[in-house]
């Protein structure tokens, strides 16, 4: 029988989980990753995204927009396009 | 494990840590 | 949850980090935990926030909000305030 379709984690809490296991990897934390998985007990197998996966992706946009909010411009680096977004 | 702890079985033997705003990703709720 | 002064995590990767050690405690994986402080050669000691910690809390709103798009409300589970938020 062919292994069911491979999915993603679909809900809120499995899938953050998935994204730090990815993230963990990504970033050359193996023996971490693997203790999460065993700590969390998921005998799964993982399809892994393009580095550097989706939590990092994802942080990168939202800490940009956090520092280029108005009252922290000044005090963080921020790109002009996060920027432009909040001054929108 | 605490509360905040992910469900121990998500729904299927094989995950793919997709980028949610892929097009093809689809989101199976529980 | 509003976060933490961007100055706490100094930049966006080390904040990651540093959020991803939180998040590790707080679902109860410590032995991820540790291993990853280890793997990315963390000496600085750590204030934890209270629980579940920001990473949990801020992927809580953006899950909540990813569901509660127009092309995805019907699929998945989502708050009528995210709904609504949508909306607005």
């Amino acid at each position: 029988t062919s292994p069911p379709p491979a999915s993603n984690a679909g809900n809120g809490q499995a899938g953050l989980a998935l994204y730090v296991y990815e993230y963990l990897l990504h970033i050359g934390a193996q023996k971490s990753a693997q203790t999460f998985l065993s700590e969390i007990r998921w005998e799964k197998n993982i399809t892994l995204g393009e580095p550097p996966g989706f939590l990092h992706s994802w942080w990168c946009v939202f800490w940009d927009l956090y520092c280029a909010a108005p009252d922290r411009r000044e005090a963080c680096e921020h790109s002009s396009e996060a920027k432009a977004f909040q001054d929108y | 494990l605490s509360e905040y702890a992910p469900p121990p079985n998500p729904n299927s033997d094989h995950l793919v840590a997709a980028n949610p705003f892929d097009d093809n990703y689809n989101t199976i709720s529980y």
